[in-house]
């Protein structure tokens, strides 16, 4: 699931 | 972003600022852990490889960079301005113990095995135990600085309004990353010794000690 990958938090 | 997740960032950004100026206002380091600072040096240098890769947005960007210059900052003055100052005799946490763990999960526990997704992993396992040495100091020394005492506080605060943060995005968004999550509990649950410390302690205007 890529939405893990595109890492939006700091 | 919701309020959570802006307030965690804002205490982060505090706890980083506070233990700089604490540092080049009082000339000194006396009371403050090297190695945590080596290892949030490490955590935000493995995390935010993607800072000119992948824009997320102008505020993303900042701070990520803001995070990078203070924490290299910090570990510069601790070990070459005021290297003098720099109480290395009760900082013998041995690193080795958190980072070379922290490096085998993340290859075997993460989302996707590529370099920057498991270094991103490794910098989420790390920032969890990376305050230890700190902790591990205050508790050799019996006692903390009441501005160190802030600096941990928003320190800690700052993950656990993170959690917040999740569960808001879970239930909003129907969100989770189940790695950030467990890590980030982790994380909270090794202050609550210090945040019960500080409520009834420093809060009530007396000095950070620990049962020694």
């Amino acid at each position: 699931n890529d939405n893990d990958n595109d890492h939006d938090e700091l | 972003m919701n309020i959570f997740r802006l307030l965690g960032d804002l205490s982060h950004l505090l706890a980083i600022i506070i233990l700089l100026l604490k540092i080049w206002r009082t000339r000194s380091c006396a009371g403050v852990s090297g190695k945590s600072q080596i290892l949030f040096a490490l955590v935000f240098t493995t995390r935010y490889l993607d800072l000119f890769t992948n824009f997320i947005s102008m505020y993303n960007s900042a701070m990520k960079l803001i995070y990078l210059v203070c924490s290299y900052a910090t570990v510069f003055l601790m070990y070459f301005k005021f290297k003098a100052t720099y109480d290395s005799n009760h900082d013998t946490f041995r690193m080795e113990f958190l980072v070379v763990p922290v490096g085998g999960l993340a290859f075997l526990v993460n989302h996707d095995f590529t370099p920057l997704e498991i270094l991103w992993t490794f910098s989420i396992y790390l920032e969890a135990v990376a305050i230890l040495p700190q902790l591990f100091m205050i508790s050799k020394t019996g006692e903390a600085e009441t501005i160190t005492s802030h600096y941990l506080f928003a320190l800690g605060s700052y993950r656990a309004l993170y959690i917040v943060n999740w569960v808001f995005r879970f239930y909003t968004e129907g969100f989770f990353d189940l790695i950030a999550i467990v890590a980030g509990c982790v994380q909270t649950i090794l202050y609550c010794d210090f945040f019960y410390l500080y409520i009834t302690k420093v809060l009530k205007g007396k000095q950070l000690t620990l049962p020694a």
